[in-house]
């Protein structure tokens, strides 16, 4: 048996909407330690992986490790249907073929339940290693979705380069060029609002920005996001969700043509 | 997407 209750139900379907531009179909799966999902898009280009941990469901319980495959977009239609303020319970039976979904409305006067039919599902685990790396920076989420965006409307592709001072994103395409650099900054005050770079040393990466558009659907999950890079390895953005998780997602730098 | 590589060979399977 596994049962979740999470009082802000509104954060599962923020999550659906991170993921399900990239990935059509995955599988939840859940444990003692909560409820997790890792997948590449289709064209194994990109790596998603989210975690919600027990302790932060209002209530948690897990049998046996339960692996739901799911069409996140049909999960997500349904999380459509639920109310803003609605308490969100998962439910589903350690051999059932489905999943129920519970919305309760915070006065309790709203009951709704919606099932989804579980599929079968091959997916590729990988093993994501710690690493040490040679730049992080914690900046607006909100922020960074915007600098993604407007580089788009020029190029392609973005130039990531982190130094000391701050970090510029460059783009160049056949209408022109465009440059944003955003300077580390502390705010007492409004701590979502600051630029936090940890630099062990300057780097310089080139990634696609089609993908680093679809990771910011997460803006929404968290006031920041924290963009880690190393030489030749894949930039880790990630969204802490708070008290609960994080969603982070993997893309390889593009290599000089 | 040229000059692309897939996220695959970075991350060891489990």
């Amino acid at each position: 048996m596994f049962e979740a209750r999470l009082t802000q139900g509104v954060l599962l379907r923020k999550l659906l909407d991170s993921m399900k531009d990239l990935v059509q179909d995955a599988n939840f799966d859940c444990s003692s330690t909560g409820f997790a999902l890792q997948a590449m898009d289709s064209s194994h280009v990109s790596l998603i992986h989210m975690q919600l941990r027990s302790d932060g469901f209002d209530h948690f319980r897990c049998d046996r490790n339960l692996s739901m495959g799911v069409s996140l977009n049909n999960m997500a239609k349904i999380l459509k249907c639920m109310g803003n303020d609605d308490v969100l319970t998962m439910k589903a039976e350690d051999q059932g073929d489905s999943v129920t979904f519970m919305f309760e409305s915070a006065n309790q006067e709203r009951i709704s339940d919606f099932e989804l039919k579980l599929m079968d599902i091959d997916s590729e685990q990988l093993g994501i290693p710690d690493t040490d790396y040679s730049a992080t920076v914690k900046m607006p989420s909100a922020e960074f979705a915007r600098i993604c965006k407007d580089l788009s409307t020029i190029g392609d592709t973005v130039l990531i380069a982190v130094t000391k001072d701050g970090v510029r994103f460059s783009t160049t395409g056949d209408i022109g060029s465009a440059n944003v650099t955003v300077r580390s900054h502390s705010n007492v005050d409004k701590p979502e609002e600051q630029v936090v770079i940890d630099m062990q040393e300057p780097v310089a990466l080139t990634f696609a920005l089609r993908y680093l558009n679809s990771f910011a659907k997460a803006t929404p999950l968290s006031n920041q996001v924290m963009i880690s890079m190393s030489k030749e390895l894949p930039v880790v953005v990630q969204y802490r969700i708070e008290d609960m998780g994080h969603i982070s997602y993997y893309l390889a730098p593009k290599i000089e043509d | 997407l040229p000059g692309q590589r897939g996220i695959k060979s970075f991350f060891a399977k489990k």
